[in-house]
């Protein structure tokens, strides 16, 4: 299974829609500060259910959702779809959410809870838990995190 | 499922005193749990001895050996549960050039089980690449993504 | 002593405001008081919007947004109060080329009234030195310190 | 006021007697991971008083003591030496620290209060508060430290 595409609407600095092509190896993401590179790894997360750690980058639904700039006028909605690829199948995994607050998730298609998409993940050793994603700052907490969070780490594997 | 996580610490701790001695050339480390009686319950604690140091806080360690190890202790995991992609978010800030490539070549070294998507400002980084792709934003706060021919591939023009 | 901190927010912040401009070539900055009623109490809340941008929540800056922007207001708070010395550790490391040479370019303008000690593993950094040191560990865990000569110089020999 | 000299023995990596001479002007550090580079700066912090922020890094007494590597046994005490010079004089600050917990203080050879030091220092213009040192990492917490402590460095600078 790997990552094999990326589409945005409205999710933070992508008003427009954008698509991002992957494959497997090692894909590099350079670019000034500011201009949304990790925005890009929030959108993975956010539509595989949000962060494992709790981070200070905005966890309201409002904070995910496109806020304007002096051109163009805030969206109501963010809508992210990751497409996972293995050798047998593909699976497309969507999140939208409104300034309202309503989300909704689907897995190809089809309106699903977040934890199913969560099991169907678990199936092909993706974990909930998202240790396999290191946020920016947080390489260097890991060696001084607390002994419950590292077991936690542990046990997800397991 | 005592019998399973007594198991994936073992393995775990196995493969973590592996590729701490391979990122960091020598040295030891351990993950252990706090409380040897409760292994139900108890949290675990991980352990790095830099070569030739006597290390008793983990807090005294130096930014660049918090981030190595940091990466010995995730790819440990990984290699006792490979997970089909990774996505590293600058970190390799704190490395100096040495720990880099070590780090760089280990990770090479994975790259046919596991995908990574990596976000840096690291030229030594992006030499490792098998695609580039670049941000930036014309208009202002609205990105835009664009793929770069690498250059190794003669052509480098980046494509719209 | 309420005059003289209200004196220092008010000055504080216009040279805020000026070096935000300097190093974000525009943008808008802003230090006040959380609860204007309360000056004795009240907390000092940053508010700092780059170019083009409408940021409400200052957690959604970038890591290198985030650390010019500190260095804005560090270097506001030397201008309302010049310290003698100013000692940096790795502040460079969420910064890219561009941001780099304009906080560099911003520091050399005050280098005359303030001594800086930077540590870093950049090399645009050390372009800036006027005398750089290195630290080796040739005996495990012991750190000798040697004198490198600028390359600009001439001649590149560490000096034992 | 600059620092011109920094002699240390005994504390943190330094086992043997350093000198290591400053100048007015950009002075760099650099060298590999581990090698002492944020040593030397909190070396400065030590002999002045101590961190800012409380930090990770080992806060008790005996943190600051060479503790020993394969070859070397640890030592019984750290002792740093600060001089600082200005156009009409010199002031040498002296830190030393003993396994056993004690410590003391001496301005120009004259054993005295840490209190004492931090008054010469803040005629000269050098903050107890120390917002001067920037810690490893620390650049990036700034913009989301609480308001308090947004205020402390105004204050600290009024
Ligand atoms: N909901 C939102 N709407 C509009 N803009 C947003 C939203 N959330 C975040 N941003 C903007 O995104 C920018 C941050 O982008 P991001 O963190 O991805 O940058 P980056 O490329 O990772 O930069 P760095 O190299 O500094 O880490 C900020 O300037 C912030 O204002
Ligand atoms: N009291 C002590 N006795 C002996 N060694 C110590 C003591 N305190 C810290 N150390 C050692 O000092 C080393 C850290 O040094 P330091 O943080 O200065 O490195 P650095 O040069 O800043 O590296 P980096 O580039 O990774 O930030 C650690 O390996 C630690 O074990
Ligand atoms: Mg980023
Ligand atoms: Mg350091």
């Amino acid at each position: 299974m790997y990552i094999k595409r990326l589409e945005l609407q409205g999710f933070k600095t992508f008003p427009e829609r954008t698509k991002v092509i992957f494959n497997p190896g090692i894909t590099i993401i350079i670019g000034p500060n500011g201009t949304g590179k990790s925005n890009i790894v929030e959108a993975i997360q956010w539509v595989l259910g949000g962060h494992r750690q709790k981070t200070v980058r905005g966890e309201k639904t409002e904070d995910a959702i496109f806020n304007g700039t002096q051109k163009r006028p805030s969206m109501g909605m963010a809508d992210v779809t990751l497409t996972l690829q293995n050798s047998e199948e593909e699976l497309q995994i969507n999140h939208r959410a409104f300034r309202t607050g309503e989300s909704e998730y689907r897995l190809d298609g089809k309106t699903v809870r977040l934890r199913d998409i969560q099991e169907e993940l678990w199936k092909k050793a993706i974990s909930e838990n998202k240790y396999y994603v290191i946020e920016q700052g947080a390489i260097g907490t890991f060696v001084t995190s607390k002994p419950v969070e590292k077991r936690a780490l542990i046990e997800e594997a397991a | 499922s005592r019998q399973r996580f007594l198991s994936a610490m073992a393995e775990v701790n196995t493969y973590f005193k592996e590729l701490f001695v391979t990122l960091f050339k020598g040295g030891t480390a351990d993950v252990r749990l706090l409380d040897e009686n409760d292994p139900l319950e108890s949290g675990v604690e991980v352990l790095a001895q830099p070569p030739g140091k006597k290390v008793g806080n983990m807090g005294l360690l130096s930014g660049g050996e918090k981030s190595l190890t940091s990466l010995a202790f995730l790819f440990a995991l990984f290699r006792y549960k490979p997970t089909p992609f990774c996505i590293l978010d600058e970190v390799d800030a704190a490395l100096d050039e040495a720990n880099l490539i070590r780090f760089l070549d280990l990770m090479k070294t994975i790259k046919s089980d596991t995908q990574f998507i990596i976000i840096t400002h690291n030229y030594r980084t992006m030499e490792v690449a098998d695609y580039i792709y670049g941000t930036t934003m014309e208009e202002p706060n609205v990105t835009r993504v664009f793929s770069m021919k690498m250059e190794k591939k003669a052509e480098a023009e980046p494509v719209a």
